[in-house]
């Protein structure tokens, strides 16, 4: 599935590019 | 749906926003969308939006590896352990569930702050036992004074709250994390939030438990978690990690998790920003 780069950002937010993401299985 | 919401990177574009504490090039982790189930996109994907008061600039001492471990995990045990629990040197502290990834951050956090006169005494599984051991655990098995503080992150079984007058001195503080364990049933969730808030609001009177309970949902305050950031540069506590796989073998990354063998935290390497 292709995901597309987000391309507008609101007031409060900034885009990241991500490095690494944690597992939480709970959640 | 794209899933979960701890993730570390590098900000790349602040066009259009009225951010003013990071800049491009800004090395962060924080936490996504809590309830990316209902909107559809965690943070599982190589570029996100990210709020910036849920999230905070990596320390230059900690890796983006390393750092992609703190968030809920880290900021979940500083909340209960420091903000609720208002935990203080001497303290005695039992963690339930001390080698899953909320307990492994609970454990270093709690010895740092109890100190040598403190106690942490935690639960985990006999192949585990060095590990937490190593984190700043005391003992695994308690048979002395009442604890100060009981950290259930496995919340399984309310018995360890119904019996805590036992073990839990009359002013202490119970905190649930854990609540819906892999597998749960809609049916098993819902008589476990139950038996949650009930323990939250019965008074004895009514035959309560007498002693204090807290169960909240993740709720981010930048300040906490800016505070939390500051004790991972200090070194009060370590990223735990299990095991790290590529994008490519997410799947196999939740195979891992579903092992339920972890200890710590199982990492996805996205893109090797460092």
């Amino acid at each position: 599935v292709e995901v597309p780069i987000p391309t507008t950002c609101a007031d409060d937010e900034v885009l990241v590019q991500i490095s690494h993401v944690s597992l939480n299985s709970a959640i | 749906c794209v899933p979960e919401i701890d993730f570390s990177g590098i900000v790349c574009d602040l066009r259009g926003t009225k951010v003013k504490d990071f800049n491009t090039g800004d090395r962060v982790f924080g936490i996504g969308p809590i309830g990316f189930r209902n909107v559809g996109h965690g943070v599982l994907r190589e570029y996100i939006l990210a709020k910036h008061d849920h999230m905070t600039k990596v320390p230059d001492n900690i890796s983006l590896k390393d750092a992609a471990c703190f968030p809920a995990t880290g900021y979940t045990a500083y909340c209960f352990l420091v903000e609720k629990a208002k935990l203080k040197k001497g303290d005695r502290v039992f963690i339930n569930g001390g080698s899953g990834a909320v307990g492994v951050m609970a454990i270093q956090l709690a010895r740092t702050i109890v100190g040598s006169t403190g106690l942490v005494v935690a639960t985990c599984s006999p192949a585990k036992t060095d590990i937490i051991r190593n984190l700043g655990a005391d003992e695994e098995h308690y048979s002395s004074r009442p604890f100060d503080v009981i950290l259930d992150t496995v919340g399984n079984d309310h018995a360890l709250y119904s019996n805590s007058p036992a073990y839990l001195t009359p002013a202490g503080l119970f905190c649930t994390i854990g609540m819906v364990e892999i597998g749960s049933t809609v049916w098993s969730a819902t008589k476990r939030l139950l038996q949650l808030l009930s323990a939250m609001i019965v008074p004895v009177y009514l035959g309560g438990v007498p002693r204090r309970h807290i169960f909240e949902p993740l709720n981010i305050v930048h300040s906490r978690f800016v505070a939390m950031a500051q004790l991972v540069e200090e070194g009060a506590f370590k990223a735990v990690i299990d095991s790290t796989y590529k994008f490519t073998d997410a799947l196999d990354a939740y195979d891992r998790v579903m092992s339920r063998k972890v200890t710590g935290k199982v990492v996805i390497e996205v893109n090797d920003l460092e």
